[in-house]
């Protein structure tokens, strides 16, 4: 069947927001996530919140219309967390 | 303004840059006065020096790469990241490497050399990024005409806190 439209806009925008966490958040991949547990706030969520609070932005943990804006903003290439 | 994670800092205050490669997308001439001029925002306001250098290593060595240049960290084609630069220390530390698929100029189109340059270097003294919408160190790209730049009162303070004030 062919992809839905609405499914592949959120299929790109879930690429974005993990690759930008990945990128400047040090969200690490996970290789397997049907291994992940059900227990505790999903690590992408919790990344995202703490891009939300570096930017100002309203602190939601998810990729609403306003943080996607700034994720798709020229930026430098260097990790706004640094462990 | 925020600190590099372990505070790196140079040791010295006397620094050297090389330019390893040109953009063709700009001038020879209009290259190398971004580059001073970028330079200039930082030692203008700190004891820090810099000496152009031609065939040695340098503390800061600057370069224009495409996508995967083996530093573990590739570019991503035209927009999205626009270069990076690693923090005060040796080998890779205190270099700047800009994306080369970025339109570079020296004006308000594409994406300023000068504006993007500045920033990247207050990586290369220990600088991170600032949650300063107003500062230089602010992570996203924003347009200042060079010849109106004047160095965010954020990012005064945080290279103030690493190096001292300006002797001048």
């Amino acid at each position: 069947f062919p992809v839905a439209p609405e499914a592949e806009d959120e299929g790109k925008t879930l690429q974005l927001v993990e690759s930008y966490l990945q990128n400047f958040y040090d969200l690490q991949k996970d290789p397997h996530p049907h291994l992940r547990s059900s227990g505790g706030e999903n690590p992408l969520a919790s990344k995202l919140k703490e891009m939300q609070s570096f930017f100002g932005l309203e602190v939601t943990g998810k990729p609403d219309l306003d943080t996607l804006e700034v994720m798709k903003k020229p930026r430098c290439g260097v990790p706004d967390v640094l462990r | 303004y925020a600190f590099t994670p372990g505070n790196p800092k140079w040791k010295r205050n006397n620094l050297t840059y090389r330019i390893l490669n040109y953009t063709p997308k700009m001038t020879r001439a209009d290259v190398d006065e971004a580059i001073r001029k970028a330079l200039s925002v930082w030692s203008n306001v700190t004891p820090l020096t810099f000496q152009k250098v031609e065939d040695e290593v340098a503390d800061i060595m600057i370069s224009f790469a495409y996508r995967d240049h083996r530093d573990n960290s590739p570019f991503d084609g035209p927009n999205g990241q626009l270069a990076h630069a690693f923090q005060p220390g040796e080998g890779l530390g205190g270099d700047v490497h800009m994306d080369e698929e970025e339109a570079w100029t020296k004006d308000g189109r594409g994406y300023n050399l000068f504006i993007v340059l500045a920033h990247e270097l207050g990586h290369s003294l220990g600088l991170s990024h600032s949650n300063d919408p107003g500062a230089l160190m602010y992570p996203t790209y924003s347009y200042t005409d060079p010849s109106e730049f004047r160095l965010p009162q954020d990012d005064i303070d945080g290279i103030q806190a690493i190096y001292g004030r300006s002797n001048a």
